[in-house]
Protein backbone atom coordinates (compact mmCIF):
# COMPACT_ATOMS: atom_id res chain seq x y z
CA UNK A 1 0.00 0.00 0.00
CA UNK A 2 1.32 3.25 -0.89
CA UNK A 3 1.43 6.68 1.15
CA UNK A 4 -1.13 8.40 -0.93
CA UNK A 5 -3.90 5.68 -0.45
CA UNK A 6 -2.96 5.50 3.30
CA UNK A 7 -3.38 9.07 4.04
CA UNK A 8 -6.98 9.14 1.79
CA UNK A 9 -7.74 6.55 4.37
CA UNK A 10 -6.97 7.96 7.10
CA UNK A 11 -8.38 11.20 6.04
CA UNK A 12 -11.63 9.02 5.58
CA UNK A 13 -11.33 7.74 8.94
CA UNK A 14 -10.49 11.16 10.53
CA UNK A 15 -13.59 13.14 8.59
CA UNK A 16 -15.91 10.30 10.18
CA UNK A 17 -14.30 10.48 13.86
CA UNK A 18 -14.43 14.37 13.24
CA UNK A 19 -18.17 13.83 13.24
CA UNK A 20 -18.86 11.64 15.58
CA UNK A 21 -16.80 13.56 17.53
CA UNK A 22 -19.17 16.73 17.02
CA UNK A 23 -22.38 14.88 17.45
CA UNK A 24 -21.16 12.64 20.86
CA UNK A 25 -19.82 15.67 22.37
CA UNK A 26 -22.09 18.72 21.64
CA UNK A 27 -24.82 16.45 21.11
CA UNK A 28 -25.60 18.16 18.66
CA UNK A 29 -25.93 17.14 14.40
CA UNK A 30 -26.83 20.91 13.03
CA UNK A 31 -25.87 21.14 9.63
CA UNK A 32 -25.00 17.37 8.83
CA UNK A 33 -27.42 15.48 6.20
CA UNK A 34 -28.89 12.59 7.52
CA UNK A 35 -30.10 11.77 3.18
CA UNK A 36 -25.96 11.92 3.01
CA UNK A 37 -25.61 9.55 6.18
CA UNK A 38 -27.57 7.08 5.10
CA UNK A 39 -26.89 7.02 1.57
CA UNK A 40 -23.23 6.83 2.89
CA UNK A 41 -24.52 4.02 5.11
CA UNK A 42 -25.59 2.10 1.87
CA UNK A 43 -22.78 3.05 -0.01
CA UNK A 44 -20.56 0.53 2.74
CA UNK A 45 -23.04 -2.55 2.45
CA UNK A 46 -23.09 -2.56 -1.01
CA UNK A 47 -19.56 -2.12 -0.94
CA UNK A 48 -18.50 -4.32 1.68
CA UNK A 49 -20.70 -7.61 0.76
CA UNK A 50 -16.87 -8.92 0.49
CA UNK A 51 -15.35 -8.35 3.98
CA UNK A 52 -16.51 -12.23 5.36
CA UNK A 53 -15.71 -14.11 2.02
CA UNK A 54 -12.20 -12.52 0.28
CA UNK A 55 -9.68 -11.76 3.28
CA UNK A 56 -7.64 -9.04 1.48
CA UNK A 57 -5.71 -7.95 4.77
CA UNK A 58 -6.19 -7.26 8.46
CA UNK A 59 -5.52 -3.58 8.07
CA UNK A 60 -8.78 -3.98 4.95
CA UNK A 61 -11.29 -6.01 7.32
CA UNK A 62 -10.66 -3.45 10.13
CA UNK A 63 -11.39 -0.30 8.06
CA UNK A 64 -14.07 -2.24 6.61
CA UNK A 65 -16.16 -2.57 10.04
CA UNK A 66 -14.81 0.81 11.43
CA UNK A 67 -16.42 2.11 8.20
CA UNK A 68 -19.61 0.22 8.31
CA UNK A 69 -20.17 0.24 12.18
CA UNK A 70 -19.58 4.39 12.03
CA UNK A 71 -21.86 5.07 9.58
CA UNK A 72 -24.82 3.30 10.99
CA UNK A 73 -23.95 4.55 14.36
CA UNK A 74 -24.42 7.99 12.58
CA UNK A 75 -27.68 7.17 11.46
CA UNK A 76 -28.92 5.78 14.62
CA UNK A 77 -27.62 8.77 16.75
CA UNK A 78 -29.37 11.57 14.13
CA UNK A 79 -32.84 9.84 14.23
CA UNK A 80 -33.20 7.92 17.19
CA UNK A 81 -30.67 9.91 19.76
CA UNK A 82 -33.33 11.39 21.95
CA UNK A 83 -30.90 14.57 22.19
CA UNK A 84 -29.01 14.69 19.38
CA UNK A 85 -32.23 14.18 16.86
CA UNK A 86 -34.13 17.52 18.21
CA UNK A 87 -30.83 19.37 16.63
CA UNK A 88 -31.35 17.55 12.91
CA UNK A 89 -31.97 20.17 10.31
CA UNK A 90 -35.41 18.35 9.27
CA UNK A 91 -37.29 20.92 7.46
CA UNK A 92 -33.94 22.36 5.70
CA UNK A 93 -32.63 18.90 4.50
CA UNK A 94 -35.33 18.22 1.96
CA UNK A 95 -32.81 16.39 -1.02
CA UNK A 96 -34.54 13.46 -2.18
CA UNK A 97 -32.21 11.36 -2.10
CA UNK A 98 -34.01 8.09 -3.39
CA UNK A 99 -33.95 9.84 -6.71
CA UNK A 100 -30.06 8.67 -6.60
CA UNK A 101 -30.46 5.55 -5.71
CA UNK A 102 -32.37 4.05 -9.20
CA UNK A 103 -30.20 5.84 -11.34
CA UNK A 104 -26.86 4.24 -9.66
CA UNK A 105 -28.77 0.85 -9.34
CA UNK A 106 -29.65 0.96 -13.39
CA UNK A 107 -26.19 2.36 -14.46
CA UNK A 108 -24.55 -0.59 -11.91
CA UNK A 109 -26.27 -2.84 -14.35
CA UNK A 110 -25.44 -1.40 -17.74
CA UNK A 111 -22.14 -0.51 -16.82
CA UNK A 112 -19.80 -2.74 -14.74
CA UNK A 113 -16.75 -5.05 -15.10
CA UNK A 114 -18.53 -8.59 -14.37
CA UNK A 115 -21.98 -9.26 -14.29
CA UNK A 116 -22.41 -10.73 -10.97
CA UNK A 117 -24.17 -9.84 -7.95
CA UNK A 118 -21.10 -9.01 -5.78
CA UNK A 119 -19.72 -6.94 -8.85
CA UNK A 120 -22.65 -5.16 -9.49
CA UNK A 121 -23.04 -4.07 -5.90
CA UNK A 122 -19.72 -3.04 -6.04
CA UNK A 123 -20.22 -0.53 -8.64
CA UNK A 124 -23.76 0.69 -7.58
CA UNK A 125 -21.66 1.66 -4.41
CA UNK A 126 -18.96 3.65 -6.46
CA UNK A 127 -21.76 5.11 -8.49
CA UNK A 128 -23.79 5.98 -5.04
CA UNK A 129 -20.99 7.67 -3.38
CA UNK A 130 -20.22 9.75 -6.24
CA UNK A 131 -23.12 11.79 -5.50
CA UNK A 132 -23.59 10.94 -2.20
CA UNK A 133 -22.79 14.27 -0.84
CA UNK A 134 -25.22 16.15 -2.60
CA UNK A 135 -27.33 16.40 0.11
CA UNK A 136 -24.99 17.33 2.53
CA UNK A 137 -23.88 20.07 -0.38
CA UNK A 138 -27.32 21.57 -0.43
CA UNK A 139 -27.93 21.68 3.13
CA UNK A 140 -24.60 23.22 3.75
CA UNK A 141 -25.47 26.05 1.20
CA UNK A 142 -28.83 26.87 2.87
CA UNK A 143 -27.80 27.05 6.58
CA UNK A 144 -26.82 29.95 7.69
CA UNK A 145 -24.46 29.35 10.48
CA UNK A 146 -22.37 26.45 10.00
CA UNK A 147 -20.35 25.72 12.47
CA UNK A 148 -16.85 24.51 11.97
CA UNK A 149 -16.48 21.06 12.86
CA UNK A 150 -19.28 20.61 10.19
CA UNK A 151 -17.10 22.53 7.33
CA UNK A 152 -13.97 20.30 8.71
CA UNK A 153 -16.00 16.95 7.83
CA UNK A 154 -16.93 18.11 4.45
CA UNK A 155 -13.40 19.44 3.49
CA UNK A 156 -11.99 16.02 4.97
CA UNK A 157 -13.94 13.83 2.84
CA UNK A 158 -13.34 15.88 -0.03
CA UNK A 159 -9.58 15.47 0.56
CA UNK A 160 -9.50 11.69 1.07
CA UNK A 161 -11.29 11.22 -2.24
CA UNK A 162 -8.23 13.60 -4.23
CA UNK A 163 -6.11 11.51 -2.45
CA UNK A 164 -7.19 8.52 -3.89
CA UNK A 165 -7.02 10.12 -7.28
CA UNK A 166 -2.92 10.41 -6.55
CA UNK A 167 -2.94 7.20 -5.29
CA UNK A 168 -4.53 5.65 -8.66
CA UNK A 169 -2.49 7.90 -10.79
CA UNK A 170 0.45 6.60 -8.88
CA UNK A 171 -0.76 2.90 -9.36
CA UNK A 172 -1.30 3.44 -12.49
CA UNK A 173 2.26 3.82 -13.52
CA UNK A 174 3.92 1.52 -10.78
CA UNK A 175 1.58 -1.47 -10.80
CA UNK A 176 1.10 -3.38 -14.18
CA UNK A 177 -2.42 -3.71 -15.46
CA UNK A 178 -3.79 -2.19 -12.55
CA UNK A 179 -6.74 -0.42 -15.06
CA UNK A 180 -10.01 0.88 -13.06
CA UNK A 181 -11.67 2.99 -15.25
CA UNK A 182 -15.11 2.87 -13.33
CA UNK A 183 -13.41 3.77 -10.21
CA UNK A 184 -11.62 6.28 -11.42
CA UNK A 185 -14.53 8.33 -13.47
CA UNK A 186 -16.45 8.07 -10.54
CA UNK A 187 -13.98 9.35 -7.81
CA UNK A 188 -13.64 12.19 -10.31
CA UNK A 189 -17.22 12.98 -10.68
CA UNK A 190 -17.22 13.14 -6.87
CA UNK A 191 -14.37 15.17 -6.55
CA UNK A 192 -14.89 17.25 -9.07
CA UNK A 193 -18.52 17.94 -6.53
CA UNK A 194 -16.72 19.56 -3.94
CA UNK A 195 -14.58 21.74 -6.55
CA UNK A 196 -17.32 24.58 -5.56
CA UNK A 197 -16.71 23.68 -1.84
CA UNK A 198 -13.61 23.59 -1.91
CA UNK A 199 -12.73 27.15 -3.60
CA UNK A 200 -15.13 28.70 -1.03
CA UNK A 201 -13.19 26.97 1.49
CA UNK A 202 -9.85 28.21 0.70
CA UNK A 203 -11.39 31.43 0.45
CA UNK A 204 -12.79 31.81 3.51
CA UNK A 205 -9.55 30.72 5.06
CA UNK A 206 -7.21 33.14 2.91
CA UNK A 207 -9.80 35.99 4.15
CA UNK A 208 -10.14 34.05 7.41
CA UNK A 209 -14.06 34.49 7.73
CA UNK A 210 -16.26 31.73 7.95
CA UNK A 211 -17.52 29.86 4.89
CA UNK A 212 -20.68 30.63 3.84
CA UNK A 213 -21.86 28.76 0.58
CA UNK A 214 -23.48 31.83 -1.93
CA UNK A 215 -27.72 30.86 -2.41
CA UNK B 1 -12.75 -19.40 -13.11
CA UNK B 2 -12.43 -15.33 -13.49
CA UNK B 3 -15.64 -14.41 -12.08
CA UNK B 4 -14.23 -12.06 -9.25
CA UNK B 5 -12.41 -9.17 -9.14
CA UNK B 6 -10.60 -8.46 -6.25
CA UNK B 7 -10.97 -5.10 -4.54
CA UNK B 8 -8.38 -3.72 -2.47
CA UNK B 9 -9.15 -0.42 -1.86
CA UNK B 10 -11.56 1.13 0.48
Amino acid sequence: MNILRLAGDMTHLISVIVLLLKIHSIKSCAGISLKTQELYALVFVSRYLNIFTDFISLYNTIMKLIFLGTSFSIVWYMRYHKIVRRSYDKDQDTFRHYFLVLPCLILALLINERFTFKEIMWTFSLYLEAVAILPQLVLLQRTKNTDNLTVQYIFLLGAYRALYILNWIYRYFTEPDYLHWITWISGLVQTILYGDFFYYYFLSWKNNVKLQLPA
Amino acid sequence: EDDELSHDEL
